[in-house]
């Protein structure tokens, strides 16, 4: 109860309804804008960012991996893990780093050449094995040349799976099996692709993605549409697990790392 | 069949008698939160609530004693009305023209190939086109799926989305073809000069049909989406895709309300095969899960 009882429920209305319209889900709207009553009006905004930048900023995770550092990018279909495995190589160009991508989707049509091509557009080498193959195998190979090339960075592109394919999730649990067992740490990071532009369902996905082979990171794509990708905050706070980069176009240049402030000041503002 | 949460929201409502204001308000609260848990759009969800609203007070629902029946009722009702029917694709030029339009990734290129294998069964003889020049390897997609299925397309590579309709169109060999099915980039329904350039595509093709994929997990934004492309173009129907995933689709009744128009299609999977026509009553036990 705030000091003054001073409560306007229009504005905490609209806050619910903003938020719902940011795609927060129900629950996490009610909750959030329950925070707000044990402060006044004129704080609410104040209060429900910084509410908001506190459950987003979780850590990131580790800093300090042996080389090569394998980057596993899963998520369901469309999203855009390719074109983020694309943006991330080239952004890790930008810092030095030498980048090898690996061809796991060996499944949809088009899928290598669309790597392939991002490859050349990036500058990187991307180690494929043609589709059909089993992509457990192409990842093993993927890490070989990247030891032997010393590599700094293996960025491993896999086919979308929707969480309802039992055996698409086991194919995928296999992959992780298979570098796990190339060297205990490998993938350091298993990376949840996204799309900015999904309601509920998103929620869904990272809890079944993160049960089945456990995820380090959201990628969030397609934020320069008008969809603002307010499930994350679901995702963060009901499974932990932290945004770490934002997609904001279709060009090589167009990944950048997740702000928690911008994010919050983008749907508040 | 109107799925678990209505017969919660039923459940509620049954054996009290004859209900109150407040709780006919409540059950009205409940649906609308079934809706938005099922990423129906907020003021979508809410208009529509209204609606059942009325039309339980137009059905006096004070006075009943079955109120639990008849709200269930007048949901279904709305909810199945507001979906439509299917609506059977327009091809009523020689040859007809099906312009395929969307959001990056919503599945345009598998969905041009599985409409390219409809109307093959349906006896008709479609031609595709692949107009993506952005997309890296989109060509190499279409082709590749194509090839696999016999289905014939135009091979030419141009670097111009809309100098290649055009080019595809002047094609004499278009003559043996009732159907050309124009697969497009993705593009967002903000981005003014892609938004441009499908324009000058629609004025060159003359589609009998502009068809919206559309992804059928996405969120709030399904309002704005349709709305520009509906702006924009005048689109004649709406396709669904991986409805063959645990999304609830909200969306579609939100792109419905927004639009008026017809969803005609609904994608089930990544084979080629995968597409089956609208059923109303499934999508609306879906989307009430
Ligand atoms: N506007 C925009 N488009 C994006 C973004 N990220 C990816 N895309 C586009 O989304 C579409 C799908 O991207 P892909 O990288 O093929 O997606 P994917 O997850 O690899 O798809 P599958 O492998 O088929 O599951 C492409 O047209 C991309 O250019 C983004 O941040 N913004
Ligand atoms: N499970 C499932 N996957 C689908 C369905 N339709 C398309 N896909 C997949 O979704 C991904 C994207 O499909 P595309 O056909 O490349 O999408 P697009 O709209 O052409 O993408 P852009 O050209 O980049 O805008 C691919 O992995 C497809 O196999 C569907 O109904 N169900
Ligand atoms: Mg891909
Ligand atoms: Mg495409």
């Amino acid at each position: 109860r705030n000091l003054f009882g001073k409560r306007d429920p229009k504005a905490l209305v609209d806050f619910e309804n903003l938020l719902i319209e940011s795609d927060f889900g129900v629950d996490t709207a009610v909750s959030l804008v329950g925070t707000l009553e044990k402060t006044t009006p004129e704080n609410y905004l104040s209060s429900l960012k910084k509410e908001l930048i506190n459950i987003l900023n979780v850590s990131v995770g580790g800093n300090d991996y042996t080389k090569p550092i394998v980057e596993l990018y899963v998520g369901v279909n469309g999203v855009g893990k390719t074109t983020t495995i694309g943006k991330r190589g080239w952004t890790l160009h930008g810092e030095g780093k030498k980048v090898l991508l690996a061809s796991g989707d060996t499944f949809r049509t088009g899928a290598v050449e669309q790597l392939s091509k991002w490859g050349e557009r990036i500058n990187s080498d991307v180690v494929q094995s043609g589709y059909g193959a089993d992509p457990a195998a192409v990842c093993f190979d993927a890490v070989d040349a990247a030891v032997a090339r010393e590599i700094d960075y293996v960025l491993i592109d896999t086919a979308g799976r929707l969480h309802t394919r039992n055996d698409l999730m086991e194919e995928m649990k296999k992959i992780k099996k298979v570098l796990k067992r190339k060297r205990e740490d490998l993938p350091q990071e298993t990376i949840l692709v996204v799309d900015g532009t999904t309601g509920q369902n998103a929620l869904q996905q990272a809890k079944q993605f993160n049960e089945a082979i456990g995820i380090t990171g959201i990628a969030l794509t397609k934020l320069d549409g008008t969809a603002k990708g307010g499930i994350v905050v679901s995702i963060v706070n009901d499974i932990g697990i932290p945004v770490k980069y934002i997609g904001i176009g279709e060009e090589k240049g167009d990944l950048i790392p997740f702000s928690a402030e911008d994010f919050v000041t983008a749907i508040l503002e | 069949k109107l799925g678990e949460r209505l017969k919660n929201i039923a459940r509620n409502l049954s054996g009290k008698g004859r209900l109150s204001a407040s709780q006919v308000k409540e059950s009205m609260r409940d649906i609308r939160r079934a809706l938005l848990e099922a990423d129906v759009n907020l003021n979508v969800a809410q208009d529509f609530v209204s609606e059942v609203e009325n039309e339980a007070v137009a059905r006096k629902i004070y006075d009943s004693f079955t109120p639990a029946e008849t709200i269930i009722q007048i949901v279904g009702e709305k909810l199945i009305g507001l979906i439509g029917k299917a609506e059977p694709l327009v091809l009523d030029k020689q040859p007809s023209s099906i312009l395929l339009v969307g959001l990056q990734g919503s599945g345009k290129t598998t969905t041009a190939i599985k409409l390219g294998i409809f109307l093959k069964s349906k006896g008709k003889n479609p031609f595709l086109i692949p107009a993506d020049v952005k997309r890296p390897a989109a060509f190499e997609q279409l082709r590749d799926m194509a090839e696999r299925e016999n289905l014939p397309y135009f091979s030419e590579r141009l670097d111009n989305e809309v100098k290649l309709c055009k080019q595809a169109l002047s094609r004499s060999v278009l003559k043996r073809y009732d159907t050309l099915i124009f697969d497009t980039a993705g593009r967002l329904h903000i981005d003014i000069e892609m938004l441009k350039q499908i324009k000058q595509i629609k004025e060159t093709v003359n589609p009998s049909e502009i068809l919206l994929v559309a992804d059928s997990m996405t969120g709030q934004d399904a309002v704005n989406i349709a709305q520009e492309f509906e702006n924009a173009l005048g689109i004649t129907g709406i396709i669904l895709t991986k409805m063959d995933g645990d999304a609830r689709g909200g969306a579609a009744l939100s792109m419905r309300k927004v639009t008026g128009k017809p969803i005609k299609f609904i994608g089930i999977g990544e084979k080629v095969d995968a597409l089956e026509v609208l059923h109303p009553e499934r999508l609306a036990s879906r989307i009430l899960g």
